[in-house]
């Protein structure tokens, strides 16, 4: 099995972290710090990383390909080119591919899903996301996340949710929604239900275990006031993004990539 | 007294709520959810509030400059211009006041401390930080702050606060520091020593009150893993913040303001 990832974010919200956290393993190190004098590139970067995993018994070959860079110039206008580029070559390649006579030794690059993380400002998406979002969400799994989400209490994640749901709506953008199949057994569609109401899932990463006060190794985030876990749904939507992402609807994302995203970007390509 | 307070940073980084938490009262109300469809303004502008208020038993008229669109736009290449347009402006009107023939009802309008609000990213200053500061650290007290500390551990605060010292120092960025006398008695010395060695602080507003788990009643944030205390040193450096600000070193933030950087303005202006 291939899953193809593309993640995209503002530097510092959480994302290697939460890479590893999803994964349980060390695909990105911890960015040492830098010289202050070594200074961030000034402009994206399309960096791609590969790993063979196991995940519930099942082996997967992942790729993620990540955009250090976006949103973090003083100018973003252009931030979302380079990404749509590397989009675009992927479903060419995939084109140039499936035009062959010989097939054999398949290698599909199609990137899947975008995992996109949002500030946890607490307000609204911005202009940059909605930008980003538009230039996207025809030819990518759109799934967006709220990064870094023990910044906010209960209350202010269900408002932001809300908020961040309305700009989405406002500006036609479509997010990846798994499909709920009336002749499913009960549990699943509730399953597949509850999951789409949680959307964006307001998530928490961390690889480091930490003992909480009554006694359990857990992963999570040590602060002087608590201990934040990152398995424990209480505390964040983490669990459902990994059933999300890489357990129960990976096949759907796959699918949904090949059989429509693809299918109209070779049309409108051919079209022209 | 009076004091002019220049706040400046990206939406969402809780400002508002800080300036409540600072001066224990609604000066700022909670942004109620706006229409997704009203959205912001597409530059930078500023906002003016004033306020009459009581601290520790003295009187101080407080006037406090705001910048809702700094850092909010695809494109942040100028957000600075108005604000230092702002701070010309006000020394300006200063200059024009001394040079009058008849020189009562006086009003001091020059700013006297830039609270800046640094994304707690964990990383390092971002480009826009940087060049704001270049900027204006030549004609106002910065006081830079890490925002939203409580998204940080106690290790990761320690290595980001060494961070954004080194990228000031890099950069020959000048941050408000104040002055160490060696007559003093050896308590105030140590003090500043102490609130100097702080800095960058890391705060956390709240004016919402919680109950601990031990049955206190504190200003804080609750979360499901615990309570984060505004006014408790070991959870941030609010209370430090406060001193600095307006309750011993207030004098000081106003004599530097007049004795150096407004004459350093002037010399600038009239040598032209
Ligand atoms: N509060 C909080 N901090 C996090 C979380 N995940 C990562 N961090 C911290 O945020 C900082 C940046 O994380 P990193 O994964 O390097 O972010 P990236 O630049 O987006 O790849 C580090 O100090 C992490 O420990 C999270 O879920 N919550
Ligand atoms: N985690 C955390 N959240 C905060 C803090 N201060 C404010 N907030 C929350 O952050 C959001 C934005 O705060 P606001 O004061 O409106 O930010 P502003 O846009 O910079 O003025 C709100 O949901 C606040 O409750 C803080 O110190 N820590």
């Amino acid at each position: 099995f291939n899953l193809n990832l593309l993640v995209v974010g503002e530097s510092g919200l959480g994302k290697s972290t939460l890479i590893n956290t999803l994964f349980n393993k060390e695909l990105y190190k911890p960015k040492e710090a830098k010289a202050a004098a070594e200074e961030k590139t000034e402009s994206v970067t399309i960096k791609t990383t590969e790993a063979d995993i196991e995940e519930n018994g099942v082996k997967l070959h992942l790729t993620i390909v990540d955009t250090p860079g976006f949103a973090d110039q003083v100018n973003n206008e252009n931030a979302w080119k380079p990404i749509v580029e590397e989009v675009n070559s992927r479903f060419d390649q995939y084109l140039e591919f499936e035009n062959r006579i010989n097939r054999t030794d398949y290698q599909d690059g199609k990137l899947h899903a975008c995992l996109y993380f949002i500030e946890p400002t607490g307000h609204s998406l911005k202009p940059l996301d909605i930008e980003f979002f538009l230039q996207v969400h025809k030819k990518v799994n759109i799934i967006p996340v709220i990064a870094k989400s023990d910044t906010l209490t209960e209350s202010e994640i269900l408002e932001f949710k809300q908020r961040i749901l309305a700009d989405l709506k406002l500006n036609n953008i479509e997010i990846f929604q798994p499909t709920v199949y009336d002749n499913d057994d009960e549990e699943t569609v509730n399953n597949t239900k509850d999951l789409i109401n949680t959307f964006p899932f307001a998530i928490v990463g961390s690889t480091k275990e930490i003992q909480t006060k009554d006694g359990r190794l857990v992963r999570g985030r040590q602060y002087p006031w608590g201990v934040i876990e990152v398995d424990n749904a209480e505390h964040n939507d983490f669990v459902k993004l990994r059933d999300l992402l890489i357990r129960n609807f990976l096949e759907e994302l796959r699918e949904k990539t090949s059989k429509k995203l693809y299918e109209e970007y070779r049309t409108g390509k051919l079209d022209k």
